[in-house]
Order: structure tokens, then C-alpha cells, then sequence
């Protein structure tokens, strides 16, 4: 465990709680991708397979229980709360995740570290995890200007795998073993992703402005 | 044996 990694998983911990405090503090998921969260539980359950079979740490054990236990809570919450659901923006998230649920699936068949039910379905989270930012992107842009939470809740999700690459960095240059191009390449791309929004993130907290993305 | 790469990572 090294300093970036430690921050990069408190940057992904924040986004969550940041979340969770959006939903239950004004009862509403306006801006909020059901999709996306959709696909954050399902990158959660399906890396986590090992969580009762390996035992690595009790922060390891923990946290895994956290991102399973509060994104479980938020797709809840946005499908089944009788108040918050009534604020999701149904006809704005129709970002098609099925395909990007197909894609990585298939891909994960292809590319991974060993032929095992664990190892594929390890690979398919990596794969989904880039891309499961997506349907919360394109809902963003569709809805014009960004609340103040949900800004926050995208800029700390990208600051956590961002962090995580500097966690590889450092752990290729201090491990003589390095095999993790999986998530490394995979990390890149997620957080290139990313980079469109931390600009205009940027230039609205720069000119104090509401945060506008271009549609 | 081939060293299964424990993820350790989250």
C-alpha cells in the first residue's frame, strides 16, 4: 500500500459519500446516471468475487464491503426511494450500457490474466470500469449546467483512478514484478475519459462560473 | 507453478 493508492481509494470513497449526501440531503437524483451506477455495482460484485474466498487485509475487506454496500444503496435509492426516484432524469439516461456490458464481456474472454471464472470476471470489471463513466457523461452534457454535488461527485471519481496510475508508476519503479498492465492501460483510458470534463471543471471553478458543459 | 497475481488492488 503506498500514499497513492491510500488517496486514490479515499478520492473514490469521497465521490461515494458525496453521492450518497446529494441523495439523501436534497432527496433528489436529477443529474445522476442510473446507468452508471448500474454498472459501478456491477464492476463492484463481479471484482469482488474473491471477497470471502482471499483474504487480504481488513481495510481490503472493508472497503470492498463499503463500495458494494453504498452503491447497492444508490441504485436503490434511485429506483425504489418513493421521493428520490420521482427526480431521475429517465428520459435524459438512455445512454444504451447493455452494449458497453456486451463489449467489455467479450473482451474480457480475449484479454486476461489467466483462463479462470475468477481472472474473466476480474478483466470484465477492469474493462467496464473505464467505461462505466459514459451514460453519466452524456447525461451531464445533455442536461446543460451541473449541480455543485454532482460536479463533485465526477471530479473526485476521476481524481481516484488518476491517483491509481501514480500507484503503478510508483509500484513499477519499487516492484521488480510488474503485471498490471490490465488495470494500468485500462486506468489510462478511463481517465482520459475523464479529461474533457476536469477541463471544463477547470475553467468553471477558474472563472467561478456554473459548470457548463458544451452539449 | 504459475504465481496467481493476488489482486490486492480495489
Amino acid at each position: 500500500m503506498n500514499i497513492f493508492r491510500f488517496a486514490g481509494d479515499m478520492f473514490h470513497l469521497i465521490s461515494i459519500l458525496v453521492l450518497l449526501l446529494k441523495i439523501y440531503a436534497t432527496k433528489s437524483c436529477s443529474g445522476i446516471s442510473l446507468k452508471t451506477q448500474e454498472l459501478y455495482a456491477l464492476v463492484f460484485v463481479t471484482r469482488y468475487l474473491d471477497l470471502f474466498t482471499d483474504f487480504i487485509s481488513v481495510y481490503n475487506t472493508v472497503m470492498k464491503l463499503v463500495f458494494i454496500g453504498s452503491t447497492a444503496a444508490i441504485v436503490w435509492c434511485m429506483q425504489w426511494h418513493p421521493v428520490v426516484k420521482r427526480s431521475y432524469d429517465r428520459e435524459l439516461d438512455t445512454f444504451r450500457h447493455y452494449f458497453l456490458v456486451g463489449a467489455c464481456f467479450v473482451l474480457a474472454l480475449f484479454l486476461h490474466e489467466n483462463f479462470t471464472f475468477q481472472e474473466i470476471f476480474w478483466a470484465f470489471s477492469i474493462y467496464l470500469e473505464a467505461v462505466a463513466i459514459l451514460p453519466q457523461l452524456v447525461l451531464l452534457q445533455r442536461s446543460g449546467n451541473v449541480d455543485n454535488l454532482t460536479g463533485q461527485y465526477v471530479f473526485f471519481l476521476g481524481a481516484y483512478r488518476a491517483f491509481y496510475i501514480l500507484n503503478w508508476i510508483y509500484r513499477y519503479f519499487m516492484e521488480q514484478r510488474f503485471s498490471r498492465w490490465i488495470s494500468c492501460i485500462s486506468g489510462l483510458v478511463q481517465t482520459a475519459l475523464y479529461a474533457d470534463f476536469f477541463y471544463y471543471y477547470f475553467l468553471s471553478w477558474k472563472n467561478n462560473a456554473k459548470l457548463h458543459l458544451p452539449a | 507453478s504459475s504465481v496467481v497475481t493476488k489482486h490486492d488492488e480495489l
